[in-house]
């Protein structure tokens, strides 16, 4: 199973402010690659462990956060 | 710079025999991601490293010898 962003939704100016981090991680990952569809972005499993890190959640806490913002989806 | 094969020249039957693993490996990443362009497959700088192990080189040496037999070019 992957991770994939919703990009459009990470770029909305109503953005849980929280939720910043998660927002320039994916820029910076957009910018790396030269990845500009604009649509998804589809990250590492050990991306989504950094990230919970920092958030200082389980990666599955900071899924199911992210999937009721509609932020990310399990492909 | 990223290492790009081309899928083309791994698949031919005169491949060198010893490069064999490196078609292998090359396969067994396009089934994981399901990439079916066929023609280039970039793969990542650790994957190079775990290469040049399993050939007994450095990676710098062996990139020169994929180069030289069209199979890799450094983008
Ligand atoms: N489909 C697919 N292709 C893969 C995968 N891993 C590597 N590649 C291909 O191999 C290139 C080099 O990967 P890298 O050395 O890890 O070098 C990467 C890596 O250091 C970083 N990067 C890109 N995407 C991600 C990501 O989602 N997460 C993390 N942590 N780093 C990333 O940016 C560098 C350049 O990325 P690219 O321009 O995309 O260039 C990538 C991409 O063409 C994979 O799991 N799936
Ligand atoms: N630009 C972009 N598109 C995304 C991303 N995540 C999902 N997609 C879209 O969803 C499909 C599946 O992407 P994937 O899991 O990365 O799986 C991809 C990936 O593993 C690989 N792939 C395709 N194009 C490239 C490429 O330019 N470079 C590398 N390194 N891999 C690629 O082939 C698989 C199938 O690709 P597609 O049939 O084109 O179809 C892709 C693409 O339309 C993303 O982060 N960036
Ligand atoms: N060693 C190695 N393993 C590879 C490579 N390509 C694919 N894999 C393995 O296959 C899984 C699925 O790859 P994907 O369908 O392209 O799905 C990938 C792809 O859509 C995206 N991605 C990850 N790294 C990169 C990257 O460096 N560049 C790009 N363009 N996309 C990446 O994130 C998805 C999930 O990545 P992972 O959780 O790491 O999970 C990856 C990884 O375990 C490769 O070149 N080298
Ligand atoms: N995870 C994911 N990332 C994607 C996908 N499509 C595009 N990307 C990302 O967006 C960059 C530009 O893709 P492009 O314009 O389609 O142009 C690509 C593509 O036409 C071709 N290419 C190079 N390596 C690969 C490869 O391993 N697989 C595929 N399918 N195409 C590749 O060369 C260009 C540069 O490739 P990259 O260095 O890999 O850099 C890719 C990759 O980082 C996708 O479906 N999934």
């Amino acid at each position: 199973s992957k991770v994939m962003l919703d990009l459009r939704k990470l770029s909305r100016a109503d953005l849980d402010p929280e939720l910043a981090p998660v927002s320039r991680f994916a820029h910076t990952i957009q910018l790396q690659r030269g990845d500009f569809n604009g649509n998804v972005l589809t990250i590492r499993g050990e991306d989504l462990r950094a990230m919970s890190v920092m958030f200082g959640t389980e990666p599955s806490e900071l899924v199911v956060r992210l999937e009721d913002q509609g932020i990310l989806a399990q492909v």
